[in-house]
């Protein structure tokens, strides 16, 4: 009945497990939460450990001893240039205020994505699955190829880079600097569970940007009356404040804390209803109105508020959403914390639906095919544009100096050991 | 995993191996192994593919080979259960016969199946 029950598999099942639940690497010998293998919470999510065995050795801490024997942050940067005999770390890193980028968001974030070849005949091959064992190992999520933390290249053919590759762009000194502390499912309320898995330290390491983006789990459910399960504006304001003090005491001073928004659902139902579901395109018989329903009935459907043909409760939802938003930007402009500053931003769709739009794109090729839900990696992107702008105009403190040592430093040190 | 997940999984995989079988205008039994002919090794994935074909494989069949939808087989299987309050979930618009006579007719299909290797419940 189940794979894990065999004697031989239990005790792998049971850390593996355990990986997920926390969200740790699970393989990190040194238990510094980096890991050298790539799913199962690995460098898919957070920077790549350059030495496993060594817990002092991990992206985003300050250069030890400017870093003149071993590269001990992994940004790729190490020893001793022989003409002058000044440390490299030094002579590129100091004063250009090196940060990393971290994510606490939902699967969203984490950029859940089910190809649509895995469920399209005609498109059906070999290659269609080549790449199934890395998803089931990252929990379906794609973090590598995400808005936030994303490190390679789009897939999707979009020019726009994520927010770890910008800053990477603007900084070689923060090479590897990115964690995604995301989860399906993740909403304010259950973030509790999981922050743990965060790694700052506040003594050792450098400031960072923390993106706050539950999107859409405090107001999406799959509960038949989904709308008491939603969380009110009370409990949201609860929620983050507890979050934000514990990041406080975790963070170093310097950080900087960006509240998203949560967005406007009901462009779901309205770009979806009436298209075939990739299961539906051969014989024209599965609409995602369909699917939509067909998942409520299984008490499965992601979200009952927005991906519902009732349009008073897609209302309903939005408006809650909006509440939920309005929490944030209060928090955002009330609160203040001793090691960050705080700032909010809009998780405003139309907009991107709007860029999408003015390249003769449709609102639907913004959404994840097979779940319907999710916003897929030209949304992601576009809204990674929209904020990192945001971000240079309004607070360009925010994102540190542009390094302008970044040229010597692939001089010499290529692509810093790659990702 | 809930009794949904098992239903939701079974109605993708079902659907996905009559629409192969009808791309290709293959057999049933083709489209399986061609199916399990394009996982991969890795994670037992393939060789758990042929383990379920072995298993269910035959009943899928004479299902599939009777124009059932893939909602009426997961059914007919018990991977899709009717609970006490929930009404029947169904995916593709319901068979002209009713709902019932669909899924009795199924069940029919599957009382003479001698090929029997599995427990229902299960």
């Amino acid at each position: 009945r189940n794979i894990c029950s065999l004697p031989f598999l239990t005790k792998i099942c049971q850390k593996i497990e355990l990986s997920i639940k926390k969200a740790v690497p699970f393989k990190d010998i040194d238990s510094d939460k980096h890991s050298v293998f790539p799913t199962l919470r690995g460098y898919h999510w957070r920077g790549r450990d350059c030495n496993d065995s060594d817990k002092t050795v991990y992206p985003g801490r300050r250069p030890d001893n400017w870093d003149i024997h071993q590269d001990s942050n992994c940004n790729g940067i190490w020893g001793i240039d022989p003409k002058d005999g000044i440390p490299y770390e030094k002579k590129f890193c100091e004063g250009s205020q090196p940060r990393g980028i971290i994510l606490l968001g939902d699967s969203a974030g984490a950029h859940f994505h089910i190809p649509p070849e895995w469920l399209t005949a005609s498109q059906m091959s070999v290659n269609s699955f080549l790449n199934l064992p890395s998803a089931l190992t990252d929990e379906l999520n794609w973090p590598q190829l995400s808005g936030v933390t994303g490190f390679l290249d789009s897939t999707s053919g979009i020019e726009e880079k994520s927010i770890y590759h910008r800053l990477r762009k603007r900084n070689h000194c923060n090479h590897r600097d990115y964690q995604s502390i995301s989860k399906n499912g993740a909403s304010s309320r259950n973030l509790k569970n999981f922050i743990e898995s965060l790694s700052r330290n506040q003594a050792s390491d450098h400031p960072a940007i923390v993106l706050y983006a539950m999107i859409g789990n405090d107001v999406c459910n799959s509960k038949a009356d989904t709308v008491p399960e939603m969380t009110t504006p009370e409990q949201m304001y609860a929620n983050v404040m507890q979050t934000l003090t514990h990041l406080n005491s975790h963070l170093p001073n310097g950080s900087h804390v960006i509240l998203y928004g949560l967005p406007d659902g009901t462009f779901l139902w309205d770009s979806l209803h009436n298209r075939y579901h990739p299961l539906g395109q051969l014989n024209k018989d599965v609409t995602y109105a369909q699917f939509f329903s067909f998942l409520r009935c299984l008490q499965l459907n992601p979200c009952n508020g927005w991906m519902s043909s009732n349009k008073t409760l897609r209302t309903l939802t939005s408006e809650r959403a909006e509440q939920l938003s309005n929490t944030l930007k209060k928090i955002a402009t009330t609160e203040t914390f001793a090691n960050f500053d705080l700032f909010y931003v809009d998780f405003a769709f139309h907009e991107i639906i709007e860029d999408w739009q003015k390249r003769g794109g449709q609102p639907w090729q913004l959404i994840e095919p097979v779940d319907g839900f999710h916003p897929n990696e030209v949304a992601s992107l576009l809204q990674a544009n929209r904020v990192w702008e945001k971000i240079q105009l309004q607070w360009p403190h925010v994102l540190g100096k542009e390094n302008p040592f970044n040229s010597q430093i692939e001089e010499v040190f290529g692509d810093q050991g790659g990702h | 995993y809930s009794h949904g997940q098992s239903c939701l999984g079974c109605v993708v995989l079902v659907s996905v191996i009559e629409q192969l079988a009808e791309v290709h205008n293959s057999s049933v039994q083709v489209a399986m192994e061609r199916l399990c002919s394009y996982l991969p090794e890795k994670l037992f994935l393939k060789t758990a593919c042929y383990f379920l074909v072995q298993t269910f494989g035959s009943d899928i069949i004479k299902l599939l080979d009777e124009a059932m939808k893939a909602d009426v087989v997961c059914y007919a299987l018990e991977f899709c259960k009717r609970g006490a309050v929930q009404p029947q979930c169904h995916l593709y618009p319901l068979p002209q016969e009713a709902w019932e006579s669909a899924l009795e007719k199924a069940r029919q299909v599957l009382r003479r199946s001698s090929t029997m290797k599995y427990p229902r419940s299960g």
